[in-house]
């Protein structure tokens, strides 16, 4: 399950 | 068709199924449910929605007017995020890439660019909470733009990384890019 720090890489639309 | 843009937002997975975020909107408060792999995110003004992998987070809002996919990265555990601190001089680098020995100077609300010949370079330094990122644009040839947003969090006493996904092409998935930061 999701831990520690993520960041936003890109947007898809 | 597809296309890609850069996205500015950090998000820390807390312990009883929390999470706190820092965005263009501020900081959020998350509580979230993982089932499998479907992952559920609610926020006071957003409910993310999607699947939840150890390296990739990849949701959709269900405020968004068109159909929008938010991909997330994992940061390594070793990484915090921490400014730099007004008057400090650094060093970048990074192979294969025009940043690659580029000084930075960062002041109360911007970054200073030491000599260089990137051709219509403009940085622009954000603050939110703990988070401070770098927006960038320079040209390219045959009159391309790369854009990117450089997350910064520090490694060591003295050596941060800016961690970051460069568009250059609207229809290209972004792929991963690190600078080493050094400072002075």
């Amino acid at each position: 399950q999701p831990s520690g720090t993520w960041v936003m890489a890109h947007i898809k639309a | 068709s597809v296309v890609y843009t850069p996205g500015l937002m950090v998000v820390q997975y807390e312990a009883n199924q929390t999470a706190k975020s820092y965005s263009w909107d501020g900081n959020e408060n998350w509580t979230w449910q993982l089932l499998e792999d479907s992952l559920l995110m609610f926020g006071k003004k957003d409910t993310l929605f999607g699947t939840y992998s150890p390296n990739a987070i990849l949701v959709s809002s269900t405020v968004d007017p068109v159909p929008t996919e938010y991909t997330f990265l994992k940061v390594d555990d070793k990484l915090e995020l921490e400014h730099l601190k007004p008057g400090t001089k650094t060093n970048l680098k990074i192979d294969d890439h025009p940043f690659d020995k580029l000084e930075l100077t960062f002041e109360q609300d911007t970054v200073l660019t030491g000599p260089n010949e990137i051709e219509g370079l403009e940085m622009y330094l954000t603050t939110i909470g703990p988070l401070q990122v770098i927006e960038y644009s320079f040209d390219k040839p045959l009159e391309k733009v790369e854009l990117g947003i450089i997350y910064l969090f520090r490694e060591r006493r003295r050596k941060y990384k800016g961690l970051f996904y460069p568009v250059v092409d609207d229809f290209r998935k972004p792929s991963s890019k690190e600078l080493e930061i050094s400072i002075k």
